[in-house]
């Protein structure tokens, strides 16, 4: 473990924490993509699934369970509890062309052809892409409240952060994984556009407001 | 492809 991946982590549970809290206390998911909380929901079931078959610390198993919960909450709120108030009309990103290239990608490069592995796999392409729904709804609405804005920079932090982790333990620890390490760069580089707007606009006190 | 650890990270 390094600091990177410590604070990323933290930066992950935060961002997620926000989204939660935010939903519930506005008792609103207005401006909130409910097809990148599927994905996200999706992204953690799959990935996690090795919760029951091996055990790497208990930071790590308790960090599993709380994503894979507060995930799965998040997409309650917004399709169950707060339905009435899901924009609709806003959140048209067409997931299924996400879904088909991930599997796809997963069945054809990955590290061992086993079940467990093609689902990581899976997960880990997935991740990469599974906030182009909520930024999509963000380029149609044109703009983010500032508390989304907080969650998106939360969240594009962690990964961005795993990327130094990744420098980190190839340097000290001779260890890397290429699939990893591609599908995170990719991750992070969708959210440059949306730091640099966070950096010059939120952080002065401005909406995020998106060229229209 | 190869890789060098098991999939120790979250």
């Amino acid at each position: 473990m390094n600091i990177f991946r410590i604070i990323g982590d933290l930066s992950h549970l935060l961002a997620i924490i926000i989204l939660l809290r935010k939903i519930w206390k506005t008792r609103s998911c207005a401006g909130i993509s409910g097809k990148s909380q599927i994905l996200f929901a999706l992204v953690y079931t799959t990935r996690y699934l090795d919760l029951v078959t091996t055990y790497v610390s208990l930071y790590n198993t308790v960090m599993k369970i709380i994503f894979i919960a507060v995930s799965i909450a998040t997409c309650y709120l917004i399709y169950m509890k707060f339905k009435a108030t899901y924009d609709h009309n806003h959140d048209t990103f067409r997931i299924e062309f996400l879904l088909a290239p991930a599997v796809i990608l997963a069945l054809l490069i990955n590290h061992d052809f086993t079940f467990l592995e093609i689902l990581w796999t899976f997960s880990i392409y997935l991740e990469s892409v599974a906030i182009l729904p909520q930024l999509f709804m963000v380029s149609k609405t044109g703009e983010a409240e500032s508390i989304t804005s907080h969650y998106l920079f939360a969240l594009g932090s962690y990964r961005a952060l795993y990327i130094l982790n990744w420098i980190y333990r190839y340097h000290n620890e001779e260890i890397y994984d290429l699939i990893a390490i591609v599908a995170g760069i990719v991750q992070t580089a969708l959210y440059c556009d949306f730091f640099y707007l966070y950096i010059t606009k939120v952080l002065r006190g401005k909406k995020l407001q998106l060229p229209a | 492809i190869e890789k060098s650890s098991t999939h120790d990270e979250l």
